[in-house]
């Protein structure tokens, strides 16, 4: 994927 | 946010304070494997280095520096303060052959090839095998303290429940992710026989032990 993911978790 | 995740990371802060109060209060870290507690500490270096950079929540900044900072603790506590009481002789599983092959797959597969994001799937690899070195200290001395059990089983719950928080996010919101999945998956595997002792023997009031 382009964007790099956001990683919301912890 | 839902409840699964809620209660996961619950259970992940209560079993590292857990840790952290039996190695303090007792003065010993006897039955905990400090090779384990090394690799926790990497994971959350790795994970959280966006610590600063990239503010997702007060909730989500507040619970890594409290991981960060009791994992580091924990670490000094056993090799520092009470490394007289801590078990060298047993703890021996070779973490090598853990966070190379967690390095080395997180070159080949991931989300996208930028060192943050290859820091944060080596990081995910490596959490999904860090405890193999006190599930192997505890199968070389036969027994574990009942609050290092119950500290397990917190450990190995925080998992599973992020398990049924991606199932609940695949079915609200199309959300998977499954390099994240797959690992908590193999992490959450390998607490089973543990899970199995702990409920038919420890809930029952007996210590736990494996089969010699």
């Amino acid at each position: 994927s382009s964007e790099s993911p956001n990683h919301d978790e912890l | 946010m839902n409840v699964f995740r809620f209660l996961g990371d619950l259970s992940h802060l209560v079993a590292i304070v857990i840790l952290l109060l039996k190695i303090w209060k007792t003065r010993s870290c006897s039955g905990i494997s400090g090779r384990s507690q090394i690799l926790f500490a990497i994971v959350f270096t790795t994970r959280y280095l966006d610590l600063f950079s990239n503010f997702i929540s007060v909730y989500n900044t507040s619970m890594k520096i409290v991981y960060i900072t009791c994992s580091y603790a924990t670490v000094y506590l056993i090799y520092g303060k009470f490394k007289a009481t801590y078990d060298f002789n047993h703890d021996t599983f070779r973490i090598e052959f853990l966070l190379v092959p967690s390095a080395i797959l997180a070159f080949l597969v991931n989300h996208d090839f930028s060192p943050l994001e290859i820091l944060w799937t080596f990081s995910i690899y490596l959490e999904s095998v860090a405890i193999l070195p006190q599930l192997f200290l505890v199968s070389k001395t036969g027994e574990a303290e009942t609050i290092t059990s119950h500290y397990l089983f917190a450990l190995g719950s925080y998992r599973l429940l992020y398990l049924l928080n991606w199932l609940w996010r695949y079915f609200s919101q199309g959300f998977y992710d499954l390099i994240a999945l797959l690992s908590g998956i193999l992490q959450t595997v390998l607490y089973c026989d543990f899970f199995y002792l702990y409920i038919s023997k420890v809930l029952k009031g007996k210590k736990l032990s494996l089969p010699a």
